[in-house]
């Protein structure tokens, strides 16, 4: 192995890393779940931790980049020179770029995550079977919308299971919307477009508005990329367009006529023998995992190694069963010594939002066509905690796999995730489906329950997204979607709809509440938050705020929030992120050991 | 198999087509990872090049024959990290 000259190496242990901006080629998710994979490959070997900062500085600034992207080192298109990353220290050192003229994938092809449908954001299933016909591709058969799906397993006609494919027709990332979905046509500079365009930018990347005119209203979002988008060519991201036109002959597939190297590519129009509009069809790509764990260890201090099998070897080479060589590991130890640490912890990332509103509607792709969930939708939450999504195809990185959904009626510490969790007379309440329990701080680990809510609080609905007690007049708040009650003792008003509070449509539910002094309180809901003025029982003027701006490092739709020993509580799936007072992140953990004290 | 018709290879737009000769491909690659340095410090191209691809092939694993050979060319143009492997 070698490390920079002067040993450069970080002078702190716990690190942190942010994802400046995402490729389109890739769910954010999987984005992101391939970088905190490709750290933890580092940290499982050393005493070094790395936390994730949605914002603000962090060690490690990761970002995606073509040609020039603002560091003087540029990229050159598509193969060649894959990413690159700079020794530890202040401004660009310890920083990581990536070529986003590459095809970004786990390495095995490309990764269509899905969002809505009724396959909880799995990831298509390529072929698969859809009236007794095979493809490989996402479809709009059976659709009237033209949106495209896909099966996630491989026999829709059987499993019907299935899930919408990347579209600008469903969402943006990045951008000014909250990922609205484009609005076509729109007026951009006074032109009319009816598709994504790179019109306006240097860096290729392909936008729309999320209104009618960006002229007028300055929303956008970026596109995320088609299954068929192609790679380089003079059309990145363009969908293919089957059949076309090459040379007289009609194409209904990619082909590599035409070309010596044996590349497929398509064109994006109907005719390249008139508009020579053409790109590189998706291959196998390239592993963002493998890339990123390279990457990281030059950020971490590790030079070039001249071990072939080394992850530390300069050359790209996909590899299945990934494991960390041993010159490597003697490199980094070199660095920062073999301390090894406990690994669990370090699954602190939000995975896949638990949620994304999971229609359920039966089989989408028939006559009837199901609706789209839109902002306001008010179908009630699906209650059971969605699957992880199957990621491991390629890298074969084991994920947790838990039995679910488990049956949370006896043993609260098998839940995976509470629907609320508040204290109320000094003792923590966590309510799920029908059920709560209680745990009390003076006795630690001493779990009672479980109690139906409907014999305690008659009135409430089994589903339970919010509660507290106000702290003057110790009335208990419950929320469930739209609605709350209210009970003082045993009396109780309700259910009444929010707005009667002032908070408008955008709020679905309300998922935690923090008491604060001076009879307020803060009510959360995706990732904005209101104030309540408990006296006139109205929001305060000038919300809802960003969740973000205020409370800068907790995960931005976190499920439950809670205030608990002066303490903000924040969860996200299994994990909870507790701020003191001051807005300071002073610890993560499980909901599940440090909270209920499971064994 | 057979094709019907002669194969027509033609250039498509936009496509970055690298009319490098082999040399001059090596010749940015030693120095863009840092197996040599910038022309004005070398005394004599030949001599430098040869120690310079025999670095490379030993950095790398490769054969060590000092010549721009297939495997080392083939190297040259397969996807890597941008670190430079050699220096700052």
């Amino acid at each position: 192995f070698l490390t920079f000259e002067g040993d450069l190496k970080w002078d702190h242990s716990d690190l942190t890393y942010r994802v400046l901006n995402y490729s389109p080629d890739l769910d954010a998710s999987v984005i992101e779940d391939a970088f905190a994979r490709a750290f933890k490959v580092w940290s499982d070997v050393t005493p070094l931790t790395f936390t994730r900062l949605q914002s603000g500085e962090a060690d490690i600034m990761i970002q995606f980049g073509t040609q020039e992207h603002g560091d003087g080192y540029p990229f050159d298109g598509k193969d060649g020179l894959l990413a690159h990353a700079f020794p530890p220290g202040k401004g660009v050192q310890g920083d990581a770029h990536f070529d986003d003229d590459e095809f970004w994938t786990l390495g095995t092809g490309i990764v269509v995550k899905t969002s809505y449908g009724n396959a909880n954001g799995a990831a298509c299933h390529f072929p698969f079977t859809f009236e007794g016909q095979s493809y490989s591709t996402c479809i709009s058969e059976g659709r009237s919308d033209g949106l495209l799906w896909c099966a996630t397993t491989p026999n829709y006609d059987t499993d019907k299971v299935y899930g919408f494919c990347p579209s600008e027709l469903l969402y943006t990332y990045d951008g000014n919307s909250d990922g609205a979905k484009c609005v076509f046509p729109f007026i951009f500079e006074g032109k009319s477009y009816d598709a994504c365009t790179t019109d306006g930018r240097s860096d290729g990347y392909r936008w729309c508005a999320t209104t009618a005119s960006f002229d007028q209203d300055k929303k956008y979002g970026f596109c995320p990329n088609r299954d068929t988008a192609v790679i380089g060519g003079n059309s990145q991201g363009d969908p293919c367009v089957f059949p076309f036109t090459f040379l007289g002959q009609t194409y209904s597939a990619c082909t590599s006529e035409g070309r010596q190297d044996g590349k497929l590519w398509c064109a994006t129009t109907s005719n390249y023998d008139t508009d020579h509009k053409w790109g590189f069809c998706p291959d196998q790509g390239y592993s963002l995992f493998l890339v990123a764990a390279h990457e990281f260890g030059h950020s971490l201090g590790l030079d070039h190694s001249s071990v072939r099998d080394a992850l530390m070897y300069p050359m790209y080479s996909y590899i299945k069963d990934f494991h960390l060589h041993p010159d490597d590991v003697s490199g980094i130890q070199f660095l920062y010594g073999e301390q090894v640490r406990w690994a669990p912890l370090l699954w602190l990332w939000p995975h896949v939002p638990s949620c994304l509103p999971g229609r359920g509607s039966g089989p989408v792709p028939t006559a009837q066509v199901p609706d789209i969930p839109d902002q306001t939708s008010t179908q009630a939450e699906d209650t059971t905690t969605p699957a992880e999504p199957d990621l491991a195809t390629g890298d074969d990185y084991p994920m947790p796999t838990e039995p679910s959904p488990v049956d949370p009626s006896s043993d609260a510490c098998k839940v995976n995730s509470f629907d609320a969790i508040t204290e109320i007379n000094g003792e923590l309440h966590f309510f799920k489906s029908g059920n709560y329990w209680k745990s009390s701080g003076s006795r630690k680990g001493t779990i009672q329950g479980p109690f139906r809510i409907s014999a305690t609080w008659p009135a409430l609905p089994a589903l339970i997204n919010a509660a507290f007690q106000d702290v003057l007049t110790k009335k208990l708040f419950f929320f469930s979607g739209r609605r709350f009650w209210v009970y003082t003792g045993s009396s109780v008003v309700g259910p009444r709809g929010i707005e009667k509070l002032g908070i408008g449509k955008e709020a679905e539910r309300i998922s935690g509440a923090l008491q604060r002094g001076r009879g307020k309180v803060l009510l959360f809901s995706g990732e904005k938050y209101w104030r309540l003025d408990m006296k006139v029982q109205k929001v305060d003027k000038g919300y809802p705020r960003l969740t973000d701006d205020t409370f800068a490092g907790v995960p931005l739709n976190a499920h439950d929030v809670f205030l608990y020993q002066g303490k903000y509580h924040f969860c996200q799936d299994r994990f909870y992120w507790r701020m003191t007072p001051r807005y300071q992140v002073e610890r993560v953990g499980y909901v599940k050991y440090d909270i209920l004290n499971c064994p | 198999p057979l094709h019907s018709r002669p194969q027509a290879v033609i250039t498509f737009p936009g496509e970055l087509v690298s009319n490098l000769t082999d040399l001059q491909l090596a010749e940015s690659y030693l120095l863009r990872f840092g197996y040599t340095e910038s022309e004005g410090q070398t005394r004599s191209r030949q001599v430098s090049m040869g120690k310079a691809l025999r670095r490379m092939q030993k950095q790398l694993g490769l054969e060590e024959t000092g010549e721009l050979d297939a495997s080392t060319l083939a190297t040259m143009r397969a996807p890597r990290c941008g670190v430079p492997d050699v220096g700052r």
